[in-house]
């Protein structure tokens, strides 16, 4: 078998301005993951180290460049799923984790169940030994700014469907 | 949103989806991405997909498995992503993206929206593409 990998960076708005970092970012994380893939890497590992590649990228709304919450705060999601034997594992309102998806990961391996969110995920993160980050080094100042914009435009519910997560 | 499918030398297929969420979300809000079937699927004996978009439309339709059932029925990638979007978009108004590989090794990067950043690397050839058409 041929090996083949895609990846998205979002259907969100993508201003002119962000057109060529988000390019070059998702043709990175093609890149990184193709790599691993044709040095016989699997499949598994080549979609989490792609994704790690846009979580540190600050052009995407994921790790570092996550949009905020109401609270101006980060809470993240992530999931990975291995086709092999249908084992997935997921983690929900993260908080203060560089990279969800890897942490996502240890639920699949390292654990019985599909899911863990918030303090629990977090607790489970300590246990594993996954390194916290300040909160702050995930927020951009891009973010911080939308999250401003869109306090103001609140009451417009179509201005939330332009910017899809 | 961010994510990634891909099929290495021995035919395992592989999905992985991480996201920050929706822009000034409500606190505990958790959309599509960390639910099964909906933000994202594996399955060697069909393929994979990671999806991205509306999260609460995706996870009406469980978009994910969604698009799996129609390529088990016999569509390509390309159609059941197709049919998929169309199906979220008439039924619930929602708006999304898809990144699909089948265990062929056939693949397909389709939205609803103006826009999705994506790439892809088959045969050590590269592409991407941002705008419909590209």
């Amino acid at each position: 078998m041929k090996p083949v990998i895609v990846v998205h960076g979002g259907a969100g708005r993508i201003f002119k301005e962000r057109e060529n970092g988000s390019r070059s970012g998702v043709t990175r994380a093609a890149l990184k993951g193709y790599n691993i893939l044709k040095q016989g890497g699997s499949a598994l590992d080549a979609v989490e180290e792609a994704v790690v590649v846009m979580e540190n990228d600050p052009h995407f709304n994921a790790g570092c460049g996550s949009v905020l919450n109401e609270k101006g705060e980060v809470e993240m999601d992530a999931i990975i799923m291995d086709g092999k034997n249908l084992t997935s594992g997921a983690v929900s309102a993260v908080k203060c984790i560089a990279n969800p998806i890897k942490l996502a990961r240890l639920v699949m391996e390292k654990t019985d169940h599909m899911l863990l969110t918030d303090q629990g995920a977090l607790a489970f993160a300590r246990a594993m030994g996954v390194p916290e980050v300040p909160g702050e080094t995930l927020i951009t100042e891009r973010s911080l700014e939308r999250w401003k914009k869109n306090l103001e435009a609140d009451s417009n519910p179509q201005e939330f469907q332009k910017d899809l997560g | 949103t961010v994510g990634a499918v891909a099929i290495d030398s021995a035919g395992n297929v592989a999905c992985a989806t991480s996201t920050g969420g929706l822009t000034n979300k409500r606190v505990g809000r958790v959309g599509d991405t960390a639910c099964i079937g909906s933000g994202g699927y594996a399955d060697n004996i069909v393929g994979a997909t990671s999806t991205t978009g509306h999260g609460e439309s995706i996870m009406k339709v469980v978009l994910a498995r969604l698009i799996l059932y129609h390529m088990e029925q016999g569509k390509s990638p390309e159609d059941a992503a197709d049919v998929a979007l169309n199906y979220m978009k008439t039924r619930v108004g929602g708006l999304g993206g898809v990144i699909v590989v089948s265990s062929s090794g056939d693949w397909a990067a389709r939205f609803s929206t103006k826009q999705m950043a994506w790439a892809t690397v088959k045969d050590d050839q590269l592409q991407s593409g941002i705008f419909t058409g590209e």
